[in-house]
């Protein structure tokens, strides 16, 4: 019952990339991280939102070394895709709370979010599973994020 | 170095909800998510996407069952929010392949979204972490999403 959250975990070697306005039609997604793992990148988040008039936002998030050849294989793939532009954004942190039984986590992310907005620490972007509650924010947030996360969840620094 | 799937995992019990352009600033999404957790409603997979032009959309899926209270909550939400219409597909159905050590997920997700592709499945939402690559699909597509992704992955049924 009790959902219990047993860290805060953060990675500040983040880089989000986001290919704009892809065709949301069965290959497009195969199509962007083919040769991307055929590169051997290392993506962490993945997130693709529903669409709207047949088009969707692709966004992922990879170390900042492989920003160049990442951009490199996006160029040769866009053009094929009918994608739009795309954007990255390289001063981004990602923020986690940890927890086991995370399955009914909506009071676990509202505690998390509420958190951040105290700080008027803008979420630029959500994804949840039944371990994790992840936001990725503007790096410059990352150590206050952290701070008062810890606290909230009455967290010894280092867990 | 070598990913292992271990499983796929799906759930038909899921129903998409979007709040449509939820302006992107702190505090937003701890609205929306204060009042749902307040009520006790179990929020499955929550995706929130980078914004353009300072708005986004804010994705969750819950349980078929409260549908009917959740858009109750959101539509006292959404005019205080400024957010655009509220979008709900009840014909949905998660998707994930389960592993250890997905960090480097990128080729098993890479060969997950060709293993939909192939079977012409349009991929409506994605949302991953080191132990799970999770794809939203129409529910129509379940049983065959599930038996392809275990041959692929080499799983025995039930797996
Ligand atoms: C947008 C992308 O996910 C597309 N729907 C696909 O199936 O590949
Ligand atoms: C969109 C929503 O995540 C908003 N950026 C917030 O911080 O609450």
């Amino acid at each position: 019952e009790a959902v219990m959250v047993s860290g805060i975990a953060y990675d500040k070697d983040q880089c989000r990339i986001t290919v704009r306005q892809v065709p949301d039609r069965p290959g497009i997604a195969a199509a962007i991280f083919t040769p991307l793992a055929a590169a051997k990148i290392l993506v962490d988040m993945i997130i693709q939102n529903a669409s709207l008039d047949g088009k969707t936002d692709m966004t992922f998030t990879i170390c900042r070394g492989d920003l160049d050849q990442t951009l490199e294989i996006l160029e040769g793939v866009k053009a094929e895709l009918g994608a739009g532009e795309v954007l990255y954004d390289t001063q981004v942190c990602k923020v986690s709370a940890i927890g086991v039984g995370m399955r009914n986590h909506s009071g676990v992310a509202a505690k998390m979010f509420t958190t951040l907005k105290k700080e008027n620490i803008n979420i630029l972007m959500i994804s949840t599973s039944e371990i994790k509650i992840t936001c990725l924010i503007e790096e410059k947030y990352t150590e206050l994020a952290v701070r008062t996360l810890h606290d909230v969840f009455e967290l010894a620094a280092g867990q």
